[in-house]
Formats: C-alpha cells, sequence, structure tokens
C-alpha cells in the first residue's frame, strides 16, 4: 500500500511493540505511520529491538513469490545483513526461501503529538477511494467541507467542477457501511489530489476509513487493521 | 492552485 509513496523504510521491530514504521514521501507532504501488533502473527519473537532498512519494491518482489494459501516466515538474525523469508506450502510440503539485502536508511522521526481535532468523519473505505480518484480527474485539488449535516468533496478544473456530498447514516445491517460525522466546529481543508490517491491504495485493508481534520493542521486518514493501523498524515493546501 | 505545506512544518524532529 506504501511503496508509491516511501521507498526506502526503517521497520523498527520489538516485542512489546511488535513492527512499527514511519515514513515520509520525497516531496515532504505525506507521513505514514504503520503498527502491525504482535498479536497480528501466529508466532512473534524479538530477542532484541531490531531496525530493518528495507527498500519497498525490493521487499515487494519478494512478497510476490509466495502464493496466498502459503505460510510466510520472517527472520533476522540480531546484527543483520539480510531479511530471510521462507514461504510454506504445508499440503504440498513445498519450502521456498529468499533472502533480502538489509540498508542502511538515515530517517528523521518525527514527533506526532495527539492531536485535537474539529471533525471526524467515518466513511466505507472503497467509497472514499471512488471519490478521490474521480475528483482527480477533474483537478489537482480536492476540498473537503465538512459541516454537522454533510461532508463534501469538491473538486474545481480547467474543464469543470464536482461535489460529492455524503450525509451521515447509519446502515444496522452492515455497521461498515455507516457514515458518520463527529463534529466539534466545522472545517474546510484542501488538499493534493495525487496524495489522496496514494492514500487510497491502502483500501483493500480496512473496510473502513477514519478521517480527521482540524483547521490549518494536516489531516489524518487511518485505515484500522485487524491488530494495528495504518495512519496517514497529509498536509493540506493553504491560500497564498 | 493552492500551494501545498510541508509535513514538518507541523510536527517537529525528534
Amino acid at each position: 500500500s506504501i511503496k508509491d509513496s516511501v521507498k526506502l523504510c526503517n521497520f523498527n521491530c520489538s516485542q512489546s511493540q511488535g513492527i512499527t514504521v514511519q515514513a515520509i514521501d520525497d516531496s515532504r507532504v505525506l507521513l505514514i505511520a504503520l503498527k502491525i501488533d504482535a498479536g497480528s502473527f501466529q508466532e512473534f519473537r524479538c530477542d532484541k529491538d531490531l531496525v530493518l532498512g528495507l527498500d519497498l519494491e525490493s521487499l515487494s518482489k519478494i512478497l510476490k513469490q509466495g502464493n496466498n494459501e502459503e505460510y510466510l516466515t520472517l527472520m533476522a538474525e540480531d546484527s543483520p545483513d539480510n531479511l530471510m523469508a521462507v514461504f510454506e506450502d504445508k499440503k504440498k510440503d513445498r519450502i521456498s526461501e529468499f533472502s533480502l539485502k538489509l540498508m542502511d536508511i538515515d530517517s528523521d522521526v518525527l514527533t506526532i503529538d495527539d492531536m485535537e481535532t474539529d471533525c471526524t468523519i467515518t466513511l466505507p473505505a472503497y467509497e472514499f477511494a471512488k471519490i478521490a480518484k474521480d475528483m482527480k480527474t477533474l483537478s489537482e485539488s480536492l476540498k473537503i467541507v465538512v459541516t454537522k449535516d454533510s461532508v463534501k468533496f469538491n473538486a474545481e478544473g480547467q474543464i469543470g467542477t464536482g461535489s460529492v456530498i455524503l450525509k451521515p447514516h447509519t446502515d444496522m445491517d452492515k455497521p461498515e457501511e455507516s457514515v458518520k460525522i463527529e463534529l466539534n466546529s466545522p472545517v474546510a481543508l484542501t488538499f493534493g489530489a495525487k496524495y489522496l490517491n496514494d492514500i487510497v491504495k491502502a483500501t483493500s485493508l480496512s473496510s473502513t476509513v477514519t478521517i480527521k481534520l482540524t483547521d490549518k493542521s494536516p489531516a489524518l486518514f487511518e485505515y484500522k487493521l485487524p491488530s494495528g493501523y495504518l495512519r496517514y498524515y497529509l498536509a493540506p493546501k493553504f491560500d497564498d | 492552485n493552492k500551494p501545498q505545506t510541508s509535513i514538518e512544518e507541523f510536527f517537529p524532529v525528534e
């Protein structure tokens, strides 16, 4: 989900935190925070805190070698040069092994404090993905305007304008289809459509996305994982 | 078009 936004990332491994990643895209506009709790794995062991510097394109090449029904084990030694990936198909007694070279990656770590939020929107992830993709064809920017009754996505481009308005509703049968708006104060923020389209690449990871917006602050787009999260912090565009 | 801001303006480096 994140390999089109960032190329090199440090994966921090620890027994208590599981795997955490913080990465900033090259244009310094988008910050990605990933947390995969130890409980997400069938087995997780980390005797010593470890930083694995990975090239995501290379990692993706290795991960594509496995089939969906195969078990994947990732292993690194104490001061590793390589990450080992072992795929096992227990039915077929098939084992494939790969080793991926690790890299020393210099990266600034930013402190993300808990932010006060003006509003929180939860909507189906596929719905947000469709809006982001459709609106990008109209404009480089997407404005999100939230009031207590609705959230409006607005694009103004060369060929014309477009908007999608969602009103809060609760779907009793399929809660993940609901649209929720929690509002402290109304907000209107503009974001680069390109970055929103990078963010929605995480759509398959979660049925819903939660968007937290605050005036003159980065927006938080959160995809909850079964045990952990993938968060994107996106800096807004400002008027001159 | 509005100019894009940088994420680092909002979060301090540790």
